[in-house]
């Protein structure tokens, strides 16, 4: 549910 | 981006620089744990290797430029520079206790099985415990100079501001990550007994001593 995103956090 | 998350970035910032400056401007790195800057910067290693395949925004690339470059840089102070003010007599934490759980739970629990998530997913594992070492050191010595508390202080309010930013993000863009929310809650409440002794002595002028 995440892996497509992009992690933008730090 | 929302306000939470970026006063947890300023905090982040500030802790490393608090820290660089320390070092710098006493000369000294004497009360700080070189094992856990080496776990720091082995946090930001793993973490940022996205950096060569991924790009978010100019933000987010150059604050991991920083992170990776400070996180050397203190190590250089540390190991090389300043290394005869280095206390290792007190810094005697075994990082292999928490590296070893760290690269095995990483494997255990993790989105997805690519080196990249894997490197990630063990970041924000040992990040979680990468400050157990330096907490370690400063309940064996009982004390703390004041500006390795702010330090201390401005590190461990940066992933409660993240958490703060996670329930918004959950709300208002329905988005969770439940590995890095799970991490840094642990994160966080490994800092409660030393926010309390910051709060209840250091901001009212006191020095950081522990309960003898």
């Amino acid at each position: 549910y995440l892996n497509d995103v992009p992690k933008d956090e730090l | 981006m929302n306000i939470f998350r970026l006063l947890g970035d300023i905090c982040h910032l500030v802790a490393i620089i608090v820290l660089l400056l320390k070092i710098w401007k006493t000369r000294s790195c004497a009360g700080i744990s070189g094992k856990s800057q080496i776990l720091f910067a082995l946090v930001y290693t793993t973490r940022y290797v996205d950096l060569f395949f991924t790009y978010v925004s100019l933000y987010n690339s150059v604050m991991k430029v920083i992170f990776l470059a400070s996180s050397y840089a203190t190590l250089y102070l540390i190991y090389v520079k300043f290394k005869a003010t280095y206390d290792f007599n007190h810094d005697t934490f075994r990082i292999e206790f928490l590296l070893i759980p760290c690269v095995i739970l990483s494997l255990l629990i993790t989105h997805d099985y690519s080196p990249v998530e894997l490197l990630w997913t063990f970041s924000i594992y040992l990040e979680a415990v990468a400050i157990l070492p330096q907490l370690f050191m400063v309940s064996k010595t009982g004390e703390a100079e004041t500006i390795t508390s702010h330090y201390l202080f401005a590190l461990g309010a940066y992933r409660a501001l993240y958490i703060v930013n996670w329930i918004y993000r959950y709300y208002t863009e329905s988005f969770i990550d439940g590995i890095a929310v799970v991490a840094g809650i642990i994160q966080t409440i490994l800092y409660a007994d030393f926010f309390y002794l910051y709060i209840t002595k250091v901001l009212k002028g006191k020095d950081f001593k522990l309960p003898a």
